[in-house]
């Protein structure tokens, strides 16, 4: 049952920003945070997961128009949490299907990522909410992913935004 | 500027089941999400960061009544996407700030990672989009933290729920 999905966003020039294995111990992410915003670096998607042994990578996606800002801002802050690198990369791009109750069942996501699975394009990032699955992939393949994707969900070839995937 | 902030939402009782450095290549979350729906595992949150050397960790939370199929679930599919382990860890929590035009500008996420951090909570997986900020924190913790961001974002005892974090 796809009817959930009100349809496809995306957004194109997309970069990553990596702090990589850095202390996985309380105030790290504020130190990171309050240094980014007074550089007045403006992040879409921030990502952390599980760390292992009590180090944790953390990522933000940003316009690649700030590529450079962001990844000089992050670099100044790298050792007061004492992250191991901060890692960046362009030529990326957001894909996110939209709609209400996506987390009431993983068809969605499993519908997504099959598409994209299918058409042999890696996932570099995942990030889901009730009203969102977004994905990150390579730039490249992002019109392709969106005309997958609106045959997955059924959709017609107005229900398409570009814009905050 | 808190005035964008409608609430602080927060879910208890939450476990997180992690595959630990599964295969980075295309159709690994596929075969994930297929295995997952085919057994009714409803994941509220899905979180995938960076890979090192080929490898990444796919993490997604469910409610700890869920903990145990889940886990088993995750286990039957850890061969076929070649993961190094499943782990799972129960006893969490998830809290949100909830508004919109959240990403705008990282003083959001500046503000509640602060509160956090200042109150010596860790943050054990980050996932934000333009409406939502949702930390994964220790169970123990949450009704404190959830006290904490009213105050921090100026909100009255009203303007909170309890449901999908
Ligand atoms: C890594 C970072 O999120 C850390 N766990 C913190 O709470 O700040
Ligand atoms: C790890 C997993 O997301 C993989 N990159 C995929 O595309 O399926």
């Amino acid at each position: 049952d796809v009817s959930r999905v009100a349809g496809i966003a995306h957004q194109a020039a997309v970069a990553k920003v990596t702090f990589v294995a850095l202390v996985d111990r309380p105030g790290i992410a504020q130190t990171i945070f309050a240094a980014l915003t007074i550089r007045q670096v403006h992040a879409d998607l921030i990502v952390q997961n599980i760390g292992h042994q009590g180090r944790t990578d953390l990522s933000f996606t940003v316009p690649e128009s700030d590529m450079e800002a962001a990844s000089e801002a992050a670099d100044e802050v790298r050792e007061n949490v004492d992250a191991q690198s901060v890692t960046v990369k362009g030529g990326l791009a957001k894909v996110s299907v939209v709609g209400a109750g996506l987390s009431s069942s993983l068809e969605y996501a499993s519908i997504m990522v099959g598409t994209l699975g299918e058409l042999g394009i890696n996932i570099d990032m995942i990030s889901t909410s009730g009203i969102r699955i977004t994905c990150v992939i390579d730039g490249d393949r992002v019109h392709e992913a969106v005309r997958a994707l609106h045959r997955a969900f059924r959709l017609g070839g107005e229900d398409s935004w570009s814009a905050t995937a």
